[in-house]
């Protein structure tokens, strides 16, 4: 990739505990537009990945962005996203650039 | 008059 060039990186997070266990902050009309997460939880899927960092943004979810939703909604289609029997992974696509 | 220069803080939700 280009210097200039933002990167992203694509994280699947196999459904390996209960709970997905991160907080997210942010979404459209707040100081941070995107959702960036916060918070990992010891024991809960996301840490087990091992792959999602505290400080990345979240710029889709299983292929669906974010861009342009709340907080409320985008909290709910990533809940929607843990909760679904369909797949038994998350895709995240993730930058470390805010 | 107060203006609001910046947006406003998100809340924090636990998934």
């Amino acid at each position: 990739p280009g210097l200039l060039e933002p990167t992203s990186t694509l994280v699947r997070v196999p459904k390996s505990a209960s709970t997905l266990g991160i907080a997210i902050e942010g979404g459209a009309n707040t100081r941070q537009p995107l959702p960036r997460i916060v918070t990992i939880q010891r024991g809960g899927s996301a840490h087990n990945c091992g792959q999602l960092k505290v400080g990345q943004i979240i710029l889709e979810v299983n292929g669906v962005s974010l861009r342009g939703r709340e907080h409320r909604d985008a909290a709910r289609l990533i809940a929607e996203a843990f909760k679904s029997k369909e797949r038994d992974y998350v895709d995240f696509l993730v930058t470390d650039f805010n | 008059r107060e203006k609001r220069l910046t947006l406003p803080p998100s809340e924090i939700t636990l998934l």
